[in-house]
């Protein structure tokens, strides 16, 4: 499940939106004892100016993106604009059965988006 | 020359995973150990977020470290016995060692490149016939099976109850790769001459640190 944008158009300043990773969907409840699922997030928006500043409690915008916004407010259509990416993640644990009747738990790195930044 | 044909999605999002294949599905009798969902948990953030215990904003765990244990490591594994339960026959008299009872571990599911870092076995005992328990306690010790020394010795106070004995890592998987099954044996002797115990239940939990899913850590903010 994903957060539906307008038209298809990314709408909006960068940001995480929300996008729903579902187990049972991808085919995995059988094995997977737990999470069914897991927010996943992903970024989209744009990064002209203002966006490409970082709002109150965001991540501090790489100088770099902040130029490439000015350049392109000043002269459109060269070197384009920053792009919205993650920039700050967090990690799952997922608890499963593997082949050899093992209970299994993983624990994996950068799995969700917590936060968005143009970079 | 034909290159190979790319992994489908699925296949491509398991192997990023750290996963060979898709596991076939739960095995039919096999609960969750008690133990492996208080990790879990512990271990996942957005499961501690939603959880009614929520933890402060600031305490992320500690990356490739499993907290509850005190170890490094990404993957824990609670791992069955697969020997056949025997039942051990009674010493003809007290004086007699109480017989060898063998358990046997598969860690085929191990990869290569990881290193274990934890090894615990999770046992338990029961008395062999009623009135047994010596008010002295019982002493463990556990080999591997085959020539070789002891690889621990610890008291056991009552029967019943979950034993549990660490395994020196570096005197059975000194270094990468894991053997790929592991078989001992263990013999649980009553300090006060009586009746032997009989093993009814045998586990082992292994912690693993798979680099290849474990990013350096952050460096801190300047």
């Amino acid at each position: 499940e994903a957060e539906p944008t307008a038209g298809g158009v990314p709408g909006g300043a960068c940001r995480a939106r929300r996008l729903y990773v579902s187990f049972r969907e991808v085919g995995w409840h059988r094995w997977v004892i737990a999470p069914r699922g897991f927010l996943a997030n992903y970024c989209q928006g744009h990064c002209a100016l203002p966006a490409a500043l970082p709002g109150p409690g965001a991540p501090p915008a790489l100088n770099h993106a902040v130029l490439r916004a000015l350049m392109h407010a000043a002269v459109p259509g060269n070197g384009g604009l920053p792009c919205c990416v993650p920039a700050r993640l967090s990690p799952i644990s997922v608890l499963f059965f593997d082949n050899s009747d093992n209970v299994v738990l993983r624990h994996y790195e950068d799995m969700v988006v917590d936060e968005c930044g143009c970079r | 020359a034909s290159a190979p044909e790319p992994p489908r999605p699925a296949i491509a999002l398991l192997q990023a995973l750290g996963l060979r294949d898709a596991p076939r599905g739960a095995p039919k009798a096999r609960p969750v150990p008690p133990l492996m969902w208080r990790l879990f948990r512990r271990r996942d953030p957005q499961e501690a977020r939603a959880g009614p215990r929520r933890k402060s904003p600031g305490a992320t765990p500690r990356p490739c470290h499993v907290e509850e244990l005190g170890v490094a490591g990404n993957i824990v594994r609670h791992i069955p016995d697969r020997s056949a339960p025997a039942r051990p026959p009674e010493p003809s008299s007290a004086s007699e060692p109480c017989p060898e009872q063998t358990v046997d571990f598969d860690l085929s599911a191990v990869e290569p490149l990881e290193h274990a870092s934890l090894a615990r076995l999770e046992l338990r005992f029961e008395a062999a016939g009623p009135g047994v328990a010596p008010g002295s306690g019982w002493e463990l010790s556990v080999a591997r099976a085959g020539p070789g020394p002891v690889l621990l010795r610890q008291e056991v106070r009552a029967l019943g109850p979950p034993v549990h004995a660490e395994l020196p890592v570096a005197a059975w998987a000194p270094h990468a790769p894991t053997p790929r099954s592991l078989s001992l044996v263990l013999v649980l002797r009553p300090r006060a001459p009586a009746a032997c115990a009989r093993l009814v239940e045998a586990a082992l939990l292994l912690v693993t640190l798979d680099p290849r899913l474990c990013h350096p850590l952050a460096r801190p903010r300047r």
